[in-house]
């Protein structure tokens, strides 16, 4: 198995070569392109490595070829649905977010358990119950799941898209989802991210 | 320098010593806090080992104790006030997000290029320009800029907020920030963490 960081270097080095083809460049080094991320061209080397031979020594890479197989290797040739589960504040934020709209994912539902809001739609997406998650699931071919319920809900809303179906979870709420192997859990833990900062400036003794 | 997983690791441990404070436990084993992030309790002792002594064998830990010490290295005994430039649809999110308004954190202005939003607030907040974040960083003694501007943006907000004196950012947009050694950045990648996950669906080859 690839390590996560390199997958995600794999996005970043994606997302630089995006902006060179945009500025018309049809080949870029690796010294360029690592130098986007402020890696080095041996990582670089390194990343690619696990998915084949990419590019010709002293040419560079072909921009418009790399991007491709990036693509393809992150799993962006097909489109995957995606629920969001907890139409809150975070929710609404993300549900309007481009990056969940555009190349290889399409948010299908929104699911949350308040009845006021169970019915209605935001963004023209409709808000399911929560209890409907096992038969969307099949019915719309979703595959990820977006947990952004409070932290006392998370691990029994995670607990029922494995149940359902859900292949894959990416959870914001402050509490670690535990799921079988097979299934891939991402958790984004913003207050934690802030710690690291306010850590750091402890360490310099600002006050 | 203490390695950025392990403090990430820290503000766990802490939230779980939260969570059996809040049902009435005294002391924890090493196993049984280990065990709520899925790690080993080496791994615990190892982490904590950085700095100092903590415990007793056999003993386990004194929960208030130790949560203490952690807020302290978590630099959490004090304030640190925040601005949020960029008040969109994740700007709004995080703002009435209780984690940045409790325990050692504080909103204390908002900042918008938009004409249309400056001037009013939100949740209580002002939104203020972004050509006064010079003046507000020294006023309201502010450490903090939480970055959730359009990517184009980004870059010449940092170097604003790094110029005003800003110590520490929290960048949501995709684009890799660079600021000088002694100023924190954290990167929020939503979408390359979503790449993560369509990678592992690609891996599984549903279709
Ligand atoms: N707001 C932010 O910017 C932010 C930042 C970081 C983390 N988070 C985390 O994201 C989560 C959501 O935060 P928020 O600010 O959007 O909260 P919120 O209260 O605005 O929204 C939560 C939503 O989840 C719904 N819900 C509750 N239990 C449910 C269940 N069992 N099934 C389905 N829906 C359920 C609620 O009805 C509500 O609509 C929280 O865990 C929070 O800690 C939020
Ligand atoms: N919405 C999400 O859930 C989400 C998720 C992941 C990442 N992001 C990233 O976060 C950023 C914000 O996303 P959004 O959805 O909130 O966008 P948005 O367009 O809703 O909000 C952007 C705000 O920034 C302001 N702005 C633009 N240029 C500015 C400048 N130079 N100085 C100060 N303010 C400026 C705009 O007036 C607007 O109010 C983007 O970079 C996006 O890629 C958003």
């Amino acid at each position: 198995r690839v390590p996560m960081v390199t997958v995600k270097r794999l996005s970043r080095y994606l997302r630089a070569l995006e902006k060179f083809q945009e500025k018309g460049f049809e080949t870029v080094s690796s010294e360029e392109l690592a130098g986007e991320l402020n890696v080095k061209p041996s990582q670089l080397r390194k990343d690619l490595a696990y998915f084949g031979e990419f590019g010709t020594r002293g040419m560079g890479y072909s921009i418009p070829k790399l991007a491709e197989e990036l693509r393809r290797i992150l799993g962006l040739h097909r489109q995957w649905a995606i629920a969001i589960i907890g139409v809150g504040n975070l929710g609404t934020a993300l549900l309007r977010y481009k990056g969940l709209n555009e190349k290889g994912f399409r948010i299908a539902a929104l699911l949350d358990d308040d009845p006021e809001k169970v019915g209605s739609s935001r963004s023209g997406v409709h808000i399911f119950h929560i209890d409907d998650l096992p038969n969307l699931v099949k019915e719309k071919n979703i595959q990820i799941a977006i947990l952004t319920v409070p932290a006392p809900a998370a691990r029994a809303v995670a607990d029922l898209a494995v149940k359902s179906g859900i292949k894959a979870i990416l959870n914001f709420a402050p509490v670690s989802i535990k799921a079988p192997p097979d299934i891939a859990v991402m958790h984004v833990d913003i207050s934690s991210e802030l710690k690291i900062l306010s850590h750091h400036l402890a360490e310099l003794d600002l006050s």
